[in-house]
């Protein structure tokens, strides 16, 4: 039996925009993100849940340096081509991530990371996941201490990260 | 200039549960997903975004096959050991994503990924990402023009899905 994890990271250079209450309508995701990828600024995490009375919230989040280029691009196009209710924008939020190979097969990975953060009491802001990486985003002071208790929780050695 | 996706992948064997309005304090997500990790079922999509006036709303996503199975943890420990406004069940959701290195790094892959679906009329009903997938879940019977789509958008060869 193999252990799924073999890797937590972390990243710091976050910076957090959330739309507030966009209409759910085919295309409009691609209207909002459009204009960022032209300007090349790279988006990391992106994040929408289901829709409720035919409107929902996006959050994405870009390298810090790029969040007042990012906040530009969106109060330009905002109420031009596509509404929503408000925007926030958050530049110390920070990313710490799971890794491991098929992680969807291992029942209760992700709710073991969730446990340990849990008890800790840090909050999780964002998930966000994939076959091998589980993603969340938490307040930046507490970073250093999530990635200790994950690096035990997960038996991983906790200089290099790798899998002990 | 290497083309960042390699790869479009689909999967309709994915059952959808939304909480509604869960209250945002540490540690309730991760007793939401415990039982279902006891109960080795595996979770696939986790999508949760930034709370508003303390609650947010969850989803992730099951094989079709475990959909009453986790019906019934859930509304076993709903309002025992957390709350939620309501809870949807949906098992007609399927999952497409775009793979590729570096996905980050090429500003705009997810944008075209997004507009593509919006000209043909496909709306995005939840979004998530990693350093290397973008995916999203969209109604079945959307599924396979959205994969010759992409694969014509990405210069993907449309019969294997590898890079041409
Ligand atoms: C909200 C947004 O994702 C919309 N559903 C779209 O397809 O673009
Ligand atoms: C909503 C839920 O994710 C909560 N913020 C937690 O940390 O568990």
């Amino acid at each position: 039996f193999s252990l799924p994890v073999k890797n937590i990271t972390a990243d710091v250079d976050q910076a957090k925009i959330t739309l507030r209450g966009v209409p759910d309508r085919p295309g409009l995701i691609g209207e909002v993100l459009g204009p960022i990828g032209e300007a090349g600024i790279s988006v990391d995490m992106i994040v929408q849940n289901i829709a409720r009375e035919c409107t929902t919230d996006i959050t994405f989040t870009v390298q810090r340096t790029n969040l007042e280029r990012t906040r530009s691009i969106i109060e330009t196009y905002r109420d031009t081509a596509w509404q929503a209710d408000s925007v926030e924008y958050l530049d110390s939020v920070a990313k710490i991530s799971v890794i491991g190979a098929g992680l969807r097969d291992h029942a209760g990975t992700a709710a073991k990371m969730f446990q340990v953060l849990g008890e800790a009491g840090i909050n999780i802001q964002l998930v966000t996941t994939s076959e091998i990486y589980i993603s969340v985003s938490i307040e930046e002071r507490h970073l250093e201490e999530a990635q200790r208790l994950l690096h035990a929780a997960f038996n991983l050695d906790a200089i290099d990260g790798e899998a002990a």
